[in-house]
C-alpha cells in the first residue's frame, strides 16, 4: 500500500460526505446505495464515520461530469480514465469526480460498464489519503477490475489502518457506554414499538418504558427483562393481531408474546423474504389498518404482507420517493391513528399515511416529555 | 535527406502518443519540448517506472504487456506521489 506524502489523512474521524449530482445510467436509489456502500467498506475496519449532508460544503463533495468538470483535469471520454478523487485536505481535498461518458452499473459482470459501488469505494480511498497500491489483488490498485465479495485486501486494511486505527467496535472491549439521558437535544432512538399498549423505545443497552398510567418513561437494562436479546436492538414492530412484537438485531429476529421470547427463536431475517445482501434493519412498523409490515434498510423499503407471510412485489422501493419530505433514511418509525412518526438523528416527522405529507417536525425526545 | 529520422508507421505513432499520454498524466512526466536526445531516455527511465510499479517485465520499452496495461480502464489519480 502506498500513502500521500506527509501521510495526508482527516483529522477528525467524522468525515461528511455530499452527492452533488447523479448519473442518469442508475436509478437515484442505486446510487445512493452504491455510495452509501463504498463508505461501509472502510468504516468497517477504522474509526471513521460518514455522514450524508444534503447542503452547504462536505468534506467529500462527490459528482458526475465529463471531460473538463471545472478543476482542470479533464477526463477522457468513454473508457480509458473512470474517476479520480483529491487527497484529504480544504476545499477540493477529498472531492470524488466519476466520468460520466462512462456507464456506471450496479452490476458485477457486465461489458463496457463499469461497477459504481467498487469505482467509488477505490476513489473514497484516496479521499482517505490511500495512494495507489502495486498489488493486483488490492482494491487501489489503479486497474479497475471486476470482483465480488468484499473488496478490501488486507495491503488496504493495513495501509487505511495505519493512517486512522482498527475500528474500535470490532474485537476490542469498549468500556460500557453510560445510559443515554432522555433530554439530551441530540438524543436518537434505535428502535420503537408498541407493547399491549406501553411504548417500548429502545437505545444502547436500555429501553424507556410508556405507559399512559406512568408519569414519567421508565428506564430499564434490556438484559433485565430480556435476557436471550442481545444488547443491541435495531427495529422492533408490533403484530397486534398475533399479539407479538418482532425486536431485530443484524440478521436475526426474535419474537415476545409480553415479555416471554416465543419458542424457534431466533430466526433469519432472510425468511421474511429479504434479499440475503441486507445484513441490518433499520426500523419496522406493522400499518394495523391494512396489515403491512413495512421494513426500512438505507434509503430503501420493504412492505411484508402479515396475513399471507409473504413480501409484497414491487418492493424495495425508495424512502424518499415514497415518503417525501422525512429524508432517505430512518432509525425508528411508530404508526398511531393513522399517522407514521418517522425517527432519525434527533428529529421525528409526523407524516400523515393518507394525504402522504409531513404534517410536523419535532424533537425525538418530545415523546419523552423533554 | 538521409539525416532525416525514418518516418514511423501511423500505428507505431499512435502507440507512442498514447504512451505520452498516459506518462504525463499517471507518472509525472513533463510535458513540453526538451530535445529529443533527453525526451527519449527520459521517456525510457518513464517506461521503467510503470513496469516496475505493476509488477511488468522491466524493459523500458513499449513491448506489448506494457501497451495492455496502458489501455486498460483506470482511476485518474497519478501512480507516483507529486
Amino acid at each position: 500500500y502506498n500513502h500521500f506524502p506527509r501521510d495526508l489523512k482527516w483529522k477528525n474521524t467524522n468525515v461528511t460526505f455530499r452527492i452533488l449530482n447523479y448519473t442518469p445510467d442508475l436509478r437515484k436509489a442505486d446510487v445512493d446505495k452504491a455510495v452509501r456502500n463504498a463508505f461501509n467498506v472502510w468504516s468497517r475496519v477504522t474509526p471513521l464515520r460518514f455522514k450524508k449532508l444534503y447542503e452547504g460544503n462536505a468534506d467529500i463533495m462527490i459528482s458526475f461530469g465529463a471531460k473538463e468538470h471545472g478543476d482542470f483535469n479533464p477526463f477522457d471520454g468513454p473508457e480509458g480514465l473512470l474517476a479520480h478523487a483529491y487527497p484529504p485536505g480544504n476545499g477540493i481535498g477529498g472531492d470524488t469526480h466519476f466520468d460520466e461518458d462512462e456507464t456506471w452499473t450496479k452490476d458485477f459482470h457486465s461489458k463496457n460498464s463499469f461497477n459504481l459501488f467498487l469505482v467509488a469505494a477505490h476513489e473514497f480511498g484516496h479521499a482517505l489519503g490511500m495512494a495507489h497500491s502495486s498489488d493486483p489483488g488490492s482494491l487501489m490498485y489503479p486497474v479497475y477490475s471486476y470482483g465480488k465479495g468484499y473488496p478490501l485486501s488486507e495491503d488496504d486494511i493495513k495501509g487505511i489502518q495505519s493512517l486512522y486505527g482498527e475500528n474500535p467496535d470490532h474485537g476490542r472491549v469498549k468500556p460500557k457506554p453510560d445510559a443515554p439521558t432522555k433530554c439530551d437535544p441530540e438524543l436518537s432512538f434505535d428502535a420503537i414499538t408498541e407493547l399491549r399498549g406501553e411504548t417500548i423505545i429502545f437505545k444502547d443497552r436500555f429501553y424507556w418504558r410508556l405507559h399512559p398510567q406512568m408519569p414519567e418513561p421508565e428506564q430499564t437494562l434490556i438484559k433485565s427483562t430480556w435476557p436471550e436479546l442481545p444488547n443491541q436492538v435495531d427495529a422492533a414492530y408490533e403484530n397486534p393481531e398475533k399479539d407479538i412484537v418482532i425486536i431485530f438485531s443484524g440478521i436475526q429476529m426474535w419474537a415476545l408474546n409480553g415479555y416471554n421470547l416465543v419458542e424457534g427463536y431466533p430466526k433469519y431475517i432472510h425468511k421474511l423474504g429479504l434479499p440475503k445482501t441486507v445484513r441490518k434493519i433499520d426500523a419496522a412498523v406493522n400499518i394495523r389498518d391494512t396489515g403491512k409490515t413495512l421494513l426500512f434498510v438505507d434509503e430503501e423499503y420493504w412492505s411484508y404482507d402479515e396475513e399471507k407471510g409473504t413480501m409484497d412485489s414491487g418492493y424495495p422501493r425508495s424512502i424518499e420517493n415514497d415518503f417525501p419530505g422525512i429524508g432517505d433514511e430512518v432509525d425508528a418509525v411508530a404508526y398511531h391513528y393513522g399517522y407514521l412518526y418517522f425517527y432519525h438523528e434527533h428529529i421525528q416527522f409526523e407524516y400523515s399515511y393518507s394525504s402522504r405529507k409531513v404534517m410536523r417536525i419535532m424533537r425525538a425526545n418530545s415523546i419523552l416529555n423533554c | 535527406a538521409h539525416t532525416l529520422a525514418k518516418p514511423i508507421a501511423n500505428e507505431e505513432k499512435d502507440k507512442l502518443l498514447l504512451a505520452e499520454k498516459y506518462l504525463r498524466r499517471y507518472y509525472d512526466m513533463p510535458a513540453g519540448l526538451q530535445g529529443e536526445r533527453k525526451a527519449s531516455d527520459l521517456m525510457h527511465q518513464k517506461i521503467r517506472e510503470m513496469q516496475a510499479f505493476f509488477r511488468l517485465e522491466v524493459t523500458g520499452k513499449l513491448d506489448d504487456n506494457t501497451l495492455e496495461v496502458m489501455e486498460m480502464a483506470r482511476c485518474g489519480v497519478p501512480d507516483v506521489a507529486e
